[in-house]
């Protein structure tokens, strides 16, 4: 995956972190102090989004490279960029009852992201 | 609010001004994590915890290994440390409450694995017979029952960790878990089981969410 760095237009990560202080949630979670979202923004030209590495996964790079060889507007559909790689969030926190939980929330930090 | 002209690059949508997508991905960030907690609402602490019980309680906390999460974002796997509130107790009975959490639906959750965690105040060089005595409510919800029983010999001061059967963990997955210490066969001067900041007993509990009503794809 590609981070987004000064003037990029094409897909990649771009970091966003939410500090649990600043939004007031600190008195209850315990652990992190802040998550690191993150999400995808930028463009997926076809002859971008069909190359390896930047296609989200092989099936995508496959009908990419089919779109880009076909005359535009017979096979619909633009691409998108999208998360590729999510990681889990580790929460400990406390709970209503002033209980302590820990858990891992799946799918939570945006790692990479690719063409759809 | 939609920047005039502007279009978003990933997807083609009119872009937002950039302080609207920053409030727009906050409010993102609130509501996926409480989704996934199965909150309704950031909870509002009631009870506070002190820290050197928070301390104490996180130290015997076991870290779930990597690579350990389950595929199916339908089960989410977590662990819980209740504290306990004292009641009804005497020098040689303490009685614990365990309020398990009330945020997450009933039956929705299931507690795989529970243990007491105690600390105990002896004598040097004397053994004691501790019973434990997990109390459930009875079929009216009416009276606390005895589910069942376990005796222990407790030789040295310290923390002690008693795991909790199936009946246990069965009145944690409903949400409330009452506990009897009682000494057998001695008269104490003073309780043994000790219950200031540093030494409040706690149960550890690992629960499996959202698991029981799985709809299988075929």
């Amino acid at each position: 995956g590609i981070d987004c760095q000064g003037g990029s237009r094409m897909c990649c990560r771009q970091e966003f972190f939410v500090d649990f202080r600043e939004i007031g949630w600190h008195d209850w979670i315990i652990q992190p102090e802040g998550y690191a979202m993150n999400f995808c923004i930028g463009q997926c030209p076809l002859h971008i989004a069909g190359m390896p590495g930047i296609a989200a996964s092989f099936h995508t790079a496959v009908l990419n490279l089919l779109k880009a060889n076909t005359a535009a507007g017979t096979t619909g559909g633009g691409s998108c960029c999208v998360p590729t790689a999510r990681r889990p969030l580790s929460l400990l926190y406390y709970d209503r009852d002033s209980n302590i939980v820990k858990t891992d929330i799946p799918d939570m930090v945006v790692e990479a992201c690719g063409c759809s | 609010t939609p920047r005039a002209g502007g279009q978003c690059p990933a997807c083609g949508g009119p872009t937002l001004e950039l302080e609207s997508q920053r409030e727009l991905l906050l409010d993102l960030a609130k509501r996926s994590i409480l989704d996934k907690l199965h909150l309704t609402q950031r909870p509002t602490l009631n009870r506070p915890v002190s820290r050197a019980a928070l301390r104490t309680a996180l130290q015997h906390l076991h870290g779930v290994p990597q690579g350990a999460l389950l595929e199916d974002n339908r089960e989410q796997e977590c662990e819980i440390i209740s504290f306990a509130e004292t009641g009804l107790s005497t020098i040689n009975q303490t009685r614990l409450d365990f309020h398990f959490s009330s945020d997450r639906t009933a039956g929705d959750r299931e507690v795989q694995q529970a243990s007491l965690m105690f600390f105990v105040q002896l004598p040097s060089n004397t053994t004691w017979t501790l019973k434990v005595r997990v109390l459930v409510l009875g079929p009216h919800n009416t009276n606390l029952t005895l589910a069942t029983q376990y005796l222990l010999e407790v030789d040295a001061s310290g923390w002690h960790q008693l795991p909790l059967g199936p009946e246990a963990q069965a009145a944690c997955s409903q949400g409330h878990l009452t506990l009897e210490l009682v000494l057998e066969g001695q008269v104490a001067q003073s309780s043994v089981i000790l219950g200031g900041a540093a030494h409040r007993p706690f149960v550890a509990a690992r629960v499996r969410v959202g698991g029981k009503h799985q709809i299988h794809r075929r």
